[in-house]
């Protein structure tokens, strides 16, 4: 975490807050509602008590204005800068500007802002606190969009917040332990992006771990879902991804919310479609587009959507064919075509995977393309298809491409 | 992921962000040509150290990719 220079606070407990106009995007009562919300995270774990006022001058003073708005800071339009607040002080000091040209909304899906979210990472600016480097602190400087039933606040926030203000009077809302800022241990990787050592909760009080990521050379390795991005292969087990790129010799160790912080862990299949540049992930009976980092608007969807009966509740696997056009879905032991160019499902299917691919005879996990053939992964095994032929040609281990 | 090449606005849009949430201050003085760039390098630095990015100071994909996130308007480092 950090503060302003100096540190800024409010010097009392009893802090006032006054709401001056609304956005069009939402109900009143749900702007009013998301901002108490914003306000209670923070009561809940300091001494502070926020009071709203409904005229005169308030400490915090929250407005929706777009571009040019008195400041100096000037809003950027729809995207960009979300938001800004000053640090406590007298006058524009505490105070909160919402971008009016955003869409603000109550919901945590990809057509807007939700306001709750925001608001409570302004209103942290508003009581003193600058910007946090740990991905998934309430106070990293970058919108994600979250779950917000049961919003709980990130540690690092907490103990920003806390080195301010102090603990709760009443008995604490937290589980009893203390937040000693201790020194940043090491955290296993899975749990955090590389370069970063944020502070961890104590010891005895961190939650069950994840499983931590097995071996590159585990002669066991399986793998939920694999797929080629722009030249390079991600391989996918529960939150984890192996990354083997033709531009650097080792293969890079990351999770998934380190690419696309938003989207859940446990894929079952993905492709890249590369002439488009995107990659559709799969999981359940939802799927998302990815280009890059950026997560198409509008997505997760129904994969019903791409054709698939009701029956179908997920699917094991996906490799499009970069020649053809076609996508193969696999599903237990058959398989579907999707044709990337009517965006349409091919007649005649769905057909057994035996009785088209000689030599795979039961479900397959994961597969791609790469250099010309398809690879289908089942258990620990991986095999080599002659895409024309529909023929195995080879049988290796899982992790062969790590080269143990 | 693979960087795409630089667009000459890239680097206009990089130099704003840097300038908002960095400090970046770019010498108007063309003279200041090659201070500029390796200020600026600085600043890439400062900011892919900031959020864990593989530290080049090159503006490459992943870097322009992350300046280009929605996010809150208040300086990252303490100014």
């Amino acid at each position: 975490y950090s503060t302003f220079p100096h540190s800024p606070k409010w010097k009392k407990e009893d802090v006032t807050y006054r709401i001056l106009n609304y956005t069009p995007d939402m109900l009143q009562a749900d702007v009013e509602e998301a901002i108490a919300k914003a306000f209670q995270l923070w009561s809940n774990v300091t001494p502070l008590r926020f009071t709203r006022l409904y005229s005169g001058q308030a400490d915090i003073m929250i407005s929706f204005a777009a571009g040019f708005h008195g400041d100096f800071y000037s809003f950027d339009g729809p995207g960009g800068t979300l938001a800004h607040a000053y640090p406590p002080g007298s006058d524009i000091g505490g105070d909160a500007h919402f971008d009016e040209d955003e869409n603000w909304t109550k919901f945590t899906t990809y057509s807007g802002y939700n306001l709750f979210l925001v608001a409570a990472h302004e209103l942290g600016h508003s009581l003193g606190l600058g910007h946090s480097n740990v991905l998934g602190a309430l106070m990293y400087p970058i919108y994600m969009a979250k779950d917000t039933r049961d919003y709980q606040l990130h540690p690092d926030d907490i103990y920003g917040i806390q080195a301010l203000y102090g603990s709760p009077r009443e008995s604490p809302v937290l589980p009893t332990k203390a937040f000693p800022p201790q020194e940043p241990t090491e955290m296993t990787p899975a749990e955090v992006p590389t370069e970063m050592s944020p502070r961890q909760e104590p010891t005895e009080t961190t939650p069950s771990k994840p499983p931590s990521r097995p071996e590159d050379c585990d002669p066991h390795l399986t793998f939920d879902a694999i797929t080629t991005l722009r030249g390079e292969t991600l391989f996918f087990k529960g939150s984890y991804v192996w990354r083997k790129s033709p531009y650097f010799v080792e293969i890079e160790h990351d999770t998934i919310s380190s690419f696309w912080p938003s989207l859940i862990a446990g894929f079952d299949a993905a492709y890249e479609v590369d002439k488009t540049d995107r990659v559709l992930f799969f999981k359940d009976d939802q799927y998302w587009a990815v280009s890059g980092y950026s997560i198409e608007s509008g997505f997760p969807k129904p994969i019903q959507n791409l054709g698939f009966p009701n029956s179908v509740r997920k699917i094991d696997a996906a490799v499009h064919d970069q020649n053809t056009r076609k996508t193969s879905f696999f599903v237990g032991n058959k398989y579907w075509s999707f044709n990337e160019n009517t965006q349409s499902m091919e007649r005649g299917y769905p057909r057994k995977i035996a009785a088209d691919f000689q030599g795979i005879g039961h479900t397959v996990d994961a597969a791609f393309q790469k250099n010309g053939y398809f690879y289908f992964f089942h258990g620990s095994n991986q095999y080599e298809v002659d895409i024309k032929k529909k023929k195995v040609i080879r049988i290796m281990k899982s992790n062969s491409w790590f080269d143990c | 992921f693979p960087v795409v090449p630089e667009k000459k606005e890239d680097t206009q849009f990089a130099k704003k962000y840097l300038e908002k949430f960095y400090g970046f201050k770019e010498e108007k003085n063309s003279l200041f040509k090659a201070k500029n760039l390796n200020h600026m390098a600085d600043k890439i630095r400062e900011m892919q150290s900031f959020f864990g990015l593989e530290v080049t100071g090159e503006l490459n994909h992943k870097t322009l990719d992350m300046m280009k996130q929605p996010r809150c308007g208040i300086p990252d480092i303490r100014s």
